[in-house]
């Protein structure tokens, strides 16, 4: 399938929350989620990968001025369950490459994560969709990452 | 934003695989994709949440008929990092919740979260796109995913 990346998107005004080590049984994202939908938080980007020894890590990410009342209302539900540890980024920016044909996106992938490597920029988080790959990177990488995965997929610089 | 949930999909031909604690360093996923798209192997959603103590897990799914393929491509690059595990899952359904206005998506993740829970169904992964939510869950409990989310978000049962 002819990979076609069609352009490079850069968010920079959201932050990263992760519940780190939290208990991995049913009910326990849900818990996570009202409580955000009651504070009218906008949520983004949503990624759990699999867990380990009955422990997962779910991260998301929020605007940056919604970051304060997140974790206010987080850290209670932390206590209840008795496990877990909040941590919080504000400097971090959203870098993605967008295009139709994602579907088989292993060599589409594999471009956007060299281009990153070879400038030495560490991939904190990542999520795919049909017609986007997102990573998460430090904020003060976000316009090197732009200039890089344009050159690797050929766009031209706009 | 009124969000407007209109359909379930459920896919149960997809297997999971999760490298886990390895390198949080750069290099590390480009590396991982690149072995797969030289074997041509399709991979459908990746995630990838923080990590910690400079170790990460990276999830993706690829078709379950790949999965000795996917396993056989990454065992060796595993033992060159000497770090990181391989687990896999031939046993798991991706179900998601479809829909516009997924963006502020706080209420509808809590939404399909709740259903899950009510089933007593586990969350093994979890990501989001503008138009969807998906959380890959046993196999066993597919249809049952899909017969709570309808009704948690009133589609007509089709
Ligand atoms: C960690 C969390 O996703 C849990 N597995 C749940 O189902 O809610
Ligand atoms: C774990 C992996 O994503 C690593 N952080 C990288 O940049 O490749």
């Amino acid at each position: 399938e002819k990979l076609l990346v069609t352009g490079v998107s850069l968010k920079k005004d959201e932050a990263r929350v992760s519940l780190a080590d939290i208990p991995d049984r049913p009910g326990i994202a849900a818990e996570v989620f009202e409580r955000l939908a009651e504070k009218k938080i906008n949520v983004d980007v949503i990624v759990q990968s699999t867990g380990k020894n009955n422990l997962n890590t779910i991260s998301f990410t929020v605007p940056a001025k919604d970051l304060k009342d997140t974790e206010e209302s987080l850290t209670s539900l932390v206590s209840t369950w008795g496990a877990g540890e909040i941590t919080l980024d504000d400097k971090i920016a959203i870098v993605s490459a967008v295009g139709i044909g994602m579907k088989s996106h292993a060599g589409v992938a594999a471009g956007m994560f060299k281009a990153l490597a070879k400038a030495g920029i560490n991939i904190h988080m990542i999520s795919t969709s049909e017609i986007k790959i997102s990573c998460v990177i430090d904020k003060e990488h976000g316009e090197e990452a732009m200039r890089i995965i344009h050159s690797v997929f050929e766009l031209d610089a706009n």
